[in-house]
């Protein structure tokens, strides 16, 4: 089982802790933050990283699209050609390969799912989100995330999602939409479920330590006047994030991303 | 007593809120923060508010610069051009009015201190932040502050201060030094003095709202998981900045703005 995420995000977004956490796994072992001088001259780059877990009993395959550089530069205008670039190679790759004769071993290299982190600043979209989305939407399936979410009260998270939403809805950015659930499934599952959806844009807060509370183990963030317990679904959305996305929907994200986005890809080459 | 204060930073990192509790006034009573579709096409602009505020019983003739649009564009490369226009455009008319005939009753409405909001990212300046504190620094003095620092730990403070320091370091960039203290205080007020110039850049959270704690009324941030209390030197440099900015060296500021920084204007203007 193959799959690929896409991170998009400034720099400091607290991406690499997050993913690192979604998939407890280190993606980022050998990592280095290029001092601000380097950063001065650099564009968006394309890192991957990948590596074998095992989800439930599941084995997966898993690669991290690192986009170091998004959002960084003074100048942001191609922050995200690298990104939509990247997407359309591994579709270019996935078509070759599928109008080949051996089409029995196609590895699928293609973007399944991009998080995108929106910054906490509470205001809604900035410039730089709407021209990105807009240009990701029609490409891959975008979630967009609200970053370090312990920075908003509750009262603030909840009016950044509405802005964030009107925002989506104002500039006609279509983000992933986490399918319905099964007719049959009993009322608790399509409680929990629409609780889920309610809360989208899921706001998330991360973190790769753990911490001592009460006897248990929990990933958190300890500050002087409390500790955030980032799996604790008062604190973060990152519980409902990880459900959403391993749990329940990585099948969905993967068939989309073939009956969707690559059927657009597809059309659009073929009628060159 | 007339004293200009200008707030760099781009929009979302708490600077009406930060400004208004330092002051303890409304300076931003009507205004509105535009749609991120208005947003798309801006540049910075500049907008002033004056108030009169009464401090430890100096009448105080306040005026607060703000600078919305800073680092909100895709392309940033102009965003501290209005800034340092506006400041060089007020040296300009003291210098005008100087050489004039009636000298006696000058308004000073030169710039004596830039407030430089960084985001809390955690890996210290931007290409942004260095290019425009490089152009700031020779006209103004310019303290940089670690904007919405709830955001970090305690330990990630320190590391974000301390790359701060560097950063400024390697690029050369000259922030305001606060003076020495006078070689007479006593040795509490010495140690005091040590302590708020250990804490540069400062690291701080503020708010509009009051919060009741232990039947007192606090400055304060209310959390799932805690409240922030914006006063309490363990949690903010807000009370730092405000002893610093306010109570200490409003005098020193006016001075180096004159000694300093229009001296540095009037030999380039001279000198043409
Ligand atoms: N406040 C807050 N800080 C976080 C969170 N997640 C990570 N951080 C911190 O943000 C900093 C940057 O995180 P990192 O994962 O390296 O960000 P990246 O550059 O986007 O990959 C580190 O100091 C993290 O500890 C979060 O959810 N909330
Ligand atoms: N976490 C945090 N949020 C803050 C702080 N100060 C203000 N805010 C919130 O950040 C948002 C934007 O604040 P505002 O003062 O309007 O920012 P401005 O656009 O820079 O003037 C509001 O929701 C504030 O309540 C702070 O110190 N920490």
């Amino acid at each position: 089982f193959d799959f690929t995420l896409m991170a998009v995000g400034e720099s400091g977004l607290g991406k690499s802790t997050l993913i690192n956490s979604l998939f407890l796994a280190d993606f980022y072992q050998d990592r280095k933050v290029p001092p601000v001088s380097e950063k001065l001259k650099r564009t968006t780059s394309i890192q991957k990283h990948t590596t074998e877990i095992e989800e439930r009993g599941v084995k997966l395959r898993l690669t991290v699209i690192d986009t170091p550089g998004f959002g960084d530069a003074i100048n942001c205008e191609d922050s995200w050609r690298a990104c939509t670039e990247y997407i359309d190679e591994q579709f270019q790759h996935y078509f070759l390969a599928e109008s080949g004769l051996n089409r029995r071993h196609i590895q699928d290299t293609r973007v399944h799912c991009c998080l995108y982190f929106v910054p906490p600043y509470g205001h809604g979209l900035r410039p730089l989100d709407i021209e990105a989305l807009k240009s990701l939407q029609t490409r891959v399936n975008v979630i967009p995330i609200i970053a370090k979410a312990d920075t908003l009260t509750p009262g603030e998270v909840r009016k950044l999602k509405d802005q964030i939403l009107e925002d989506l809805r104002v500039h006609q950015i279509q983000i992933y939409q986490f399918p319905e659930c099964d007719e049959e499934e009993d009322e608790e599952f399509k409680k929990q479920d629409r609780e889920l959806k309610a809360a989208i844009p899921f706001a998330v807060a991360s973190s790769d330590t753990f911490i001592e509370v009460a006897g248990k183990k929990l990933r958190g963030r300890v500050y002087p006047w409390g500790i955030v317990e980032v799996e604790n679904p008062s604190h973060s959305d990152f519980g409902k994030l990880r459900t959403m996305l391993i749990q329940s929907h990585m099948h969905d994200l993967k068939e989309t991303t073939q009956d969707l986005h690559y059927e657009n890809f597809r059309a659009k080459t073929i009628s060159l």
